[in-house]
């Protein structure tokens, strides 16, 4: 199963995570 | 044949060298052919310049299309929701975790027969604690691994590098803001609130003309027609069971306080604009892009969704779809994957605008549920919208951009829809 989150967000928005990278729930994706 | 290799004379003929010659010309031709098709992904468009839903990818994700993936996910649903004898259970799951690599300390029962099923296993809940959410603006919603991540380019989505699908296929956004809505649609079941193309569905057997249901109006409308109805979220429901409630509503009135402190996260008062999403395609601002972000479950991890920030869900929207696998190694391979296959997309807002939750179901895993939604059916046997619209092994199955909407307007009367903390349970996926 897989989750795809679409989202509008400023431009300064930055992904904290890198392809492959395991995450566990709660844990940081991204901010600005 | 060391003595032959060394004194055989070799004699070149004319036809091995045109031969040789033309399969140059085809590799380079070929070799030309893969780069275009890299630079501009192709994109069939019907006559209504919408995008052809097709099965894309090499002749084994075709084999795949021919079986029956649906039903094969429900027999296997159905088999893993077979209480097991007590005492094998705990042997049982240890075995799974052990090949899963699941991590059996973090689970809520240390005591593995509580667990009925290997269904039941599946859908575990963790010990209080052992998740903490950060406090940053966006969070993981799921135990996973990240597969994508990036912004939207052209309202298309990357799937993998050089494979793109349409964001308005994965939501169900018309293909140009501008699409007249003004379609007046009736509905002869309620549960089976089908519109073709994109129209829009609801539930109740009213006719709604479409300005209505997205507009303010329709929140009064359905609040009013609505019984609330009393979802239990600590169960996976079995297929085929049946509910009374006719629009999603959350088990308890959310309390004024979790409104308001959700208000305050999304940054909105209660009489708030919901230009945003109200509108059936993201309006976004200049100052803002659109980001996307593919998290992939595996099959041992934790199989709960969460909300991955403080926001409003106001509808949900459920494509009945294909049941592929969406393994790291099939989405490098199957193009239009995501929007093949079965999903729920949670549309609503948050502080900077729109913002969506697209949970996608795949063979082993096709049961979505919604903890404030128990009207959500996912993964049933169909047998309407015969005719599959060209998507390719999609038998039996509504055209590709089909789906059943429903309004959560009337979950929150403050703000207009399912309001949810980050870290919040939002629902699951089940076995089958």
């Amino acid at each position: 199963s897989t989750i795809v989150l679409v989202f509008e967000a400023p431009k300064e928005f930055v992904f904290d995570v890198h392809a492959g990278q395991r995450v566990r729930v709660g844990q940081r994706l991204g901010d600005l | 044949l060391a003595h032959a290799w060394r004194t055989t004379p070799t004699k070149w003929y004319p036809l091995p060298l045109i031969v040789g010659a033309l399969l140059l010309v085809a590799i380079n031709f070929r070799k030309q052919q893969r780069r275009h098709s890299k630079d501009e992904p192709h994109v069939q468009l019907d006559d209504n310049g919408r995008e052809v839903i097709r099965l894309k990818g090499p002749w084994s994700v075709h084999v795949l299309g021919a079986l029956p993936l649906r039903n094969m996910s429900r027999l296997w649903g159905y088999l893993n929701s077979l209480e097991l004898p007590v005492w094998f259970r705990p042997t049982g799951f240890r075995i799974y975790a052990f090949i899963f690599g699941c991590n059996l300390e973090e689970a809520e029962f240390d005591d593995l027969t509580r667990y009925k099923s290997l269904g039941d296993f599946f859908y575990r809940r963790l010990k209080d604690g052992v998740r903490p959410i950060d406090t940053a603006l966006l969070v993981s919603p799921a135990d996973g691994k990240v597969l994508h991540f990036g912004t939207v380019q052209g309202m298309r989505v990357e799937q993998v590098k050089g494979m793109s699908y349409s964001l308005d296929a994965l939501l169900g956004s018309p293909a140009s803001p501008s699409t007249p809505t003004s379609q007046t649609i009736s509905f002869e079941n309620r549960d089976h609130a089908i519109v073709h193309d994109r129209e829009f569905a609801n539930v109740n057997g009213i006719e709604y003309s479409l300005n209505q249901l997205i507009g303010a109006s329709s929140a009064s409308k359905s609040n009013q027609e609505t019984p609330p109805g009393t979802p239990d979220d600590s169960q996976p429901r079995k297929h085929g069971e049946q509910t009374d409630a006719s629009i999603p509503h959350p088990d308890t009135p959310p309390s004024l306080s979790h409104d308001a402190s959700v208000a305050a996260s999304v940054g909105l008062r209660p009489s708030l604009d919901r230009s945003s999403t109200t509108s059936t395609s993201p309006q976004i601002k200049p100052q803002n892009r659109l980001f996307f972000a593919v998290i992939y479950l595996a099959p041992g991890d934790y199989h709960r969704f969460h909300s991955p920030s403080a926001w409003v869900v106001e509808k949900r929207r459920h494509f009945v779809g294909e049941l592929f696998s969406v393994s790291p190694y099939m989405a490098a391979r199957l193009g239009n994957l995501f929007v093949l296959n079965e999903r729920v997309a949670l549309l609503g807002r948050w502080r900077h605008g729109f913002f969506s939750t697209v949970p996608v179901g795949a063979t082993n895993v096709g049961s979505i549920l919604l903890n404030f939604d128990r009207e959500l059916r996912t993964n049933e046997r169909t047998t309407r919208g015969a005719g599959g619209g060209g998507g390719g092994g999609r038998r039996g199955l509504p055209p590709p951009g089909t789906f059943t909407e429903a309004v959560y307007s009337n979950a929150s009367a403050v703000l207009g829809g399912q309001p949810l903390k980050a870290g919040e349970e939002m629902g699951g996926f089940c076995l089958g």
